[in-house]
């Protein structure tokens, strides 16, 4: 199974809806520094769930909102090969946001698509996803930390 | 308890040993500083980047450091295979010989499972199968570029 | 003390004004958080890296934070000049542009004092008047290859 | 003022005595991760006295010996253009080591070394070596951490 499509709409610098086809095998994303990359990652941690708004660089959810523009909601859909699509919305309301999921369009819980992820390997604490500083994190850590890494996935 | 730790640390470990000899000519493994009540002690390397003598992991040289690092952490993704990979930036510390040899071995583990890497290296750019192009517009929000296919 | 750290903190500031500017298409300054009692609080930077609006440090990219840092160290060099410098691998989170950037900073400073910079970077390599090679000979130990002169 | 030459002896990687003419402008040293290109840097703040063992990446002064070698002692001498030259010398013994200073072959304490320097603008909390790591540490600091840099400064 792989990802077939992103589409991020408002979420950080995606300040116009933006549709980025991905296929199987070996992709690089490239560009000036700033411009969207690690945004990109972001986007699709955001819309699995599978980190917390400091994980993407944010002091609240809402940090995630585009502020280029003046809506007040951000939007992104993954779509895998098997053709299910997972969609996460956030919205800003007077005091604070609500989050949405949706599995196929559908309203669902955190937990439904967590599971689903589960099922496909894909877990909160688990490492395909390397972030930016990841490593310089992990080589500088002591060595009992490292060792509790092995703990975690144990 | 002990027993999940200790087979999860040998399959890691024997990983680390396969991955880390292939990206360096040289060999390495983790050691456990208490093997007999491994939550007793911490978790290091023992490597020889290109077969020097071995060093303790803070007098190695940033480079060297930082391929035991992502050594490990293919180890640990070896070890729970996923149906995609995101790795933002993991070669910035390498030559750009080593950044071949991360690009290479991404390379064929993409055949069977998915890999997006953000990279500000040649030598990632060129190894992979095609490359997405971000960049800012004059209004500051981003703009993804056409998918361009390589080689 | 508070006016030794004011006075000090305006030069320096004043200096990251004018090299921020020029290693980023936009501006920034330096920012105390409680000006009226510096000791009680810390240092931030109020940065429009490319002209876009204000962001916290951690909510920029890696290489704005980087280029951030650089222009501040930088600016407390110029505070403090000294007869040489030494530079290691200060380039690594920079694209390509902002390599040159620096590369050229450095450049321009170096007419008045001797800079030594390692990098593995080309744009970095190609902006030197002079390079120095490093490699590792067979027995392990460091060979020093003769001196190439740039452009 | 600037440095003539670098007499690397025996330090760190250095199995071979080596020299390296140095001169004014901009100079830029590269080649693979783990050549010695960083051990060029720590010899000249090991002969120049600026930097404790651990600044060099060594638990202890003697680690910086070359290991390949059977010699015991390490030695690195910076000669700057208006003829001072300096000299650091490590030795090991039975239950540590002995550490010599000589300003233009002559021994001296290490203070005589460091006003040398502190004349020409060189003292031990300046900024005129930035090490490999320093720009990723000083962007992670809080902002407490950023503003005793001003401090130490002033
Ligand atoms: N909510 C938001 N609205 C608009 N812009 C945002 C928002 N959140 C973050 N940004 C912008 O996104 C940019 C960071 O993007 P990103 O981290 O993806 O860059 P990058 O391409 O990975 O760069 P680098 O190569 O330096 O790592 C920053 O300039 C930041 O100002
Ligand atoms: N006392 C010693 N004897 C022999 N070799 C040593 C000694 N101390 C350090 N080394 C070796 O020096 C090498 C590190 O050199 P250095 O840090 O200068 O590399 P580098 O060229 O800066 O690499 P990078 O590009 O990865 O930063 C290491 O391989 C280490 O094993
Ligand atoms: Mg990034
Ligand atoms: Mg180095």
């Amino acid at each position: 199974m792989h990802i077939t499509l992103l589409e991020i709409d408002n979420f950080k610098s995606f300040g116009r809806k933006t549709k980025i086809p991905l296929e199987t095998g070996f992709t690089v994303i490239s560009g000036p520094n700033g411009s969207g990359k690690s945004n990109i990652l972001d986007s699709i941690l955001f819309a699995l769930g599978i980190t917390s708004a400091r994980g993407l660089r944010a002091e609240r959810l809402t940090d995630l909102i585009n502020t280029g523009s003046n809506k007040n909601t951000a939007e992104v859909h993954v779509s895998f090969s098997d053709g299910t699509r997972i969609t996460r919305r956030i919205k800003r309301t007077a005091n604070g946001y609500y989050s949405y999921n949706y599995l196929n369009g559908r309203l669902c819980k955190q937990g439904d698509v967590l599971a689903f992820l589960a099922n496909h390997g894909i877990k909160p604490q688990g490492y395909n996803i390397v972030m930016q500083g990841d490593v310089a994190r992990i080589m500088e850590m002591s060595d009992f930390e490292r060792r509790k890494i092995i703990d975690e996935i144990a | 308890k002990r027993e999940a730790f200790l087979s999860t640390y040998t399959a890691i470990d024997s990983n680390f040993k396969d991955i880390y000899g292939r990206l360096t000519r040289g060999w390495g493994k983790l050691v456990l500083e208490m093997p007999e009540d491994p939550f007793a002690g911490g978790l290091t390397f023992e490597v020889h980047p290109q077969d020097k003598d071995v060093r303790r992991l803070n007098m190695m040289s940033g480079g060297e450091k930082s391929l035991v690092t992502l050594a490990f952490i293919f180890s640990i993704q070896r070890h729970m295979p996923a149906p995609f990979y995101g790795l933002d930036e993991v070669d910035m510390h390498l030559d750009g010989s080593n950044v071949e040899g991360i690009a290479h071995m991404i390379r064929s583990l993409s055949e069977t499972s998915q890999f997006i890497a953000i990279s500000l290296r040649k030598p990632m750019i060129q190894g992979a199968d095609r490359i997405i192009g971000v960049t800012i517009r004059p209004d500051k929000s981003t703009l993804v570029t056409g998918v361009k296919c390589n080689a």
